[in-house]
């Protein structure tokens, strides 16, 4: 199954 | 010092009701050129992005920046005690600890006064890209509304694929699976239309909760926006007179 990621692996601080 | 009015406490009231069951505490960041709002949710999984813009206040006055600290459901409760007409303004000083707000009926005849505690919120600022999406889609947010909410009854994640042909919303579930395929509107003028524009086919995995939640937005505008590339967050906007309320969703991914 696929996993929920995180939005912190997309944008950056 | 911040001086902002709108003419109706209705908006305002509807997009913090829109925002409360995202994030808990916000920022809101007030400058010259209005009001914005970045807030993750405690998971780190959806995003709220709020843009008011000075213009679309009937006043508006920012000397310096200030950051007011808001805890949503407070601000909720003396939303509440507002009138959906009520012309609302929003006051507060520069050390920013406070913030005032008044209602006030269009005869003038009431004048209520609330204020509101403020606390300083460490928020961390995420960078987000300014992305050309490979798939844009605007709905009407009705439509967009009741497919997530029965693709909710069914499962806790939605599939949402699109190409030339349409969109389409698959889900699977214990009892079942379904899906929905929404054409492109061969009329644009039709109220209640479907815009599809795709320069590459997309398909993308998301959580159906966090989902139904931006839907609680959709008294603010006719139509939803989606942007939607592979494996990047998907952004769904409802655009505000002089502004916007964007929610940003992680996807699901394979490993």
């Amino acid at each position: 199954a696929n996993k929920q990621s995180s939005l912190m692996s997309f944008f950056k601080k | 010092m911040l001086e902002a009015k709108l003419n109706e406490a209705a908006l305002l009231k509807k997009i913090i009701d829109a925002i409360k069951d995202s994030v808990t505490d916000v920022n809101f960041e007030c400058s010259e050129t209005g009001i914005d709002v970045q807030a993750v949710d405690s998971s780190h999984i959806a995003l709220v992005s709020l843009k008011l813009g000075s213009d679309g206040f009937s006043d508006y006055r920012c000397d310096r920046n200030i950051t007011l600290g808001i805890k949503v459901a407070s601000l909720v409760k003396i939303l509440r005690c507002a009138n959906d007409r009520d012309a609302l303004t929003l006051m507060a000083d520069d050390n920013g600890d406070q913030l005032r707000l008044t209602f006030e009926d269009s005869k003038s005849e009431r004048v209520s006064e609330f204020v509101l505690k403020l606390m300083t919120i460490d928020q961390e600022h995420l960078g987000i890209p300014d992305t050309k999406y490979e798939s844009d889609i605007t709905m009407p947010v009705d439509a967009f509304q009741k497919i997530m909410r029965d693709m909710f009854m069914l499962s806790e994640s939605v599939k949402i694929s699109c190409d030339k042909e349409g969109v389409k919303f698959s889900c699977k579930g214990d009892v079942g699976d379904g899906s929905v395929l929404i054409k492109p509107s061969s009329s644009v003028d039709d109220e209640g239309s479907t815009t599809i524009a795709v320069e590459t086919p997309v398909s993308m995995e998301l959580n159906l909760k966090y989902l139904n939640n931006f839907c609680k937005a959709s008294g603010l505008a006719q139509n939803v926006h989606l942007g939607m590339s592979s494996e990047v967050p998907i952004m769904v906007e409802y655009l505000l007179p002089n502004g916007y309320l964007r929610f940003y969703l992680a996807p699901k991914i394979g490993d």
